[in-house]
């Protein structure tokens, strides 16, 4: 197995050497709440500052997803286990890290140094290396069994620090078998005992660096970050307005055979289902327009009706200026 | 913008999140300057407004009057620059995307 120093993978660009506690840079920008007590949010704000300063080189890839741990038992064993179903077909995985935090020093043996009472007990206990077998497996549904994807060996002089480990064909293989519920055993050759007592903050993360094909196409920028859908399904709601049909619309136009002359693209098919819906635009930026409050919307209805009043009290007086004029 | 001149140029657009609604999952950043294009491309056009071939021939056929409903050019983004944004995805994972042509730079005719 390789000596201590994981692997940092080619493509990040994070100056958080491994054992370094990316937290000792400066602070988080304000604003970032809650989420910013997470190293992995930490870690991702130093990518975004960097991504920011230097902008993305050629190789760098234009997407950085992370994946935090859930802590997990399967067959009595406690795992780390990781969502990676958020990834895109699109998206080229370039490199993955396994980020983790090394105690500092074994539970067993605190316990035990507590118990004798001497204080270079711990000295003497403590191997100058730790010595960790990662074990990557993939869970299927409704299995309590794991399929191992690999199996790292790591030797760790630094502890209480934060060490990664390049899992890029780990990942990759997980993405092209469709198996994307990833956990990892952290085993250090200890008898298990449950989750060790930490923090948060220090569960281990996985760092997707990608680039997504994606992103040059058209109204990309809608299709990640535009949440909410501005044709919500509408499908056999009996309570639809008359023009909420789902079924294809009749053209009522005059059909006419020249693109030339229906100013319309040649190589678009206009009949077909798929741009009935979400390609007009029109109807997604009506949705945009911000809802006038309950106050707003009773002040424009005293509007609409003065100006009606207003309107009749015109025609009354067209009317009554006529008849004075004929008078 | 009254005083912005009226051939075509970059404009002056900043893009708040909040605004458009996108603010509960983007985390950075809050806003950035996205600029517009806006002005006429108007016969005949300037060198500084960087007319393509087309706009320049489109423009001399609208300017000569001898086909019916050809429009001016139309006053576009020319160069756009990308921007990066760190927001949650639907799982609450950080993800952190380089999107591009998302500010006008330059424009043109």
């Amino acid at each position: 197995s390789p000596p201590a120093c994981p692997v940092q993978p080619p493509a990040d660009p994070d100056s958080s050497a491994p054992g370094r506690d990316p937290r000792r840079g400066s602070p988080p920008p304000p604003g970032l709440g809650s989420i910013a007590q997470d190293m992995v949010a930490v870690h991702m704000l130093k990518l975004y500052e960097k991504y920011n300063r230097e902008g993305s080189r050629p190789g760098d890839g234009n997407t950085v997803r992370s994946f935090k741990a859930r802590p997990e038992f399967l067959a009595q064993k406690p795992l780390y286990c990781f969502n990676l179903t958020s990834m895109q077909d699109s998206e080229m995985i370039l490199a993955a890290t396994f980020h983790f935090y090394a105690d500092k020093r074994p539970r067993h043996r605190e316990v035990f140094c507590k118990r004798s009472k001497n204080s270079s007990c711990r000295l003497l206990h403590l191997p100058p290396v730790l010595q960790l077998n990662l074990v990557f497996q993939s869970i299927h549904q409704n299995s309590a069994y794991g399929l191992v994807k690999g199996n790292i060996t790591v030797l760790l002089q630094r502890r209480g620090a934060w060490h990664a480990k390049d899992i890029s064909h780990i990942v990759k293989e997980s993405k092209r078998a469709g198996e994307l519920i990833l956990c990892v055993e952290l085993d250090s050759g200890e008898k298990h005992q449950g989750f060790p007592e930490q923090v948060a903050s220090h569960l281990p993360y996985i760092l997707v660096y990608a680039n997504d094909l994606a992103i040059s196409e058209p109204n990309s920028v809608a299709g990640t970050l535009q949440r909410y859908d501005p044709f919500p399904p509408s499908d056999g709601d009996p309570n639809l307005s008359p023009n909420a049909s789902t079924e294809t619309r009749v053209r009522r136009d005059t059909y006419l055979a020249s693109s030339i002359q229906n100013n319309e693209l040649p190589e678009v098919d206009y009949s077909n289902n798929k741009y009935n819906k979400h390609d007009i635009w029109e109807n997604a930026y009506r949705s945009l327009k911000p809802k006038a409050s309950r106050k707003d919307r009773r002040r424009k209805g005293q509007e609409n009706t003065e100006t009606l009043k207003k309107s009749q009290v015109l025609n009354f007086d067209e009317k009554t200026m006529k008849k004075a004029r004929r008078k | 913008q009254w005083n912005e001149p009226r051939i075509c140029s970059r404009r002056y657009m900043k893009v708040d999140f909040a605004d458009i609604g996108w603010n509960e999952w983007i985390i950075s950043p809050k806003s950035f300057d996205a600029y517009y294009c806006a002005g006429a491309c108007e016969f005949p056009m300037p060198k500084i407004v960087r007319p393509s071939n087309h706009a320049t021939i489109q423009s001399i056929v609208k300017a000569v009057g001898i086909i019916p409903g050809i429009p001016e050019p139309c006053c576009v983004p020319d160069k756009m620059s990308s921007l990066s944004v760190l927001f949650l995805d639907e799982n609450k994972n950080v993800v952190l995307k380089v999107y591009p042509n998302m500010s006008v730079e330059t424009c043109a005719c």
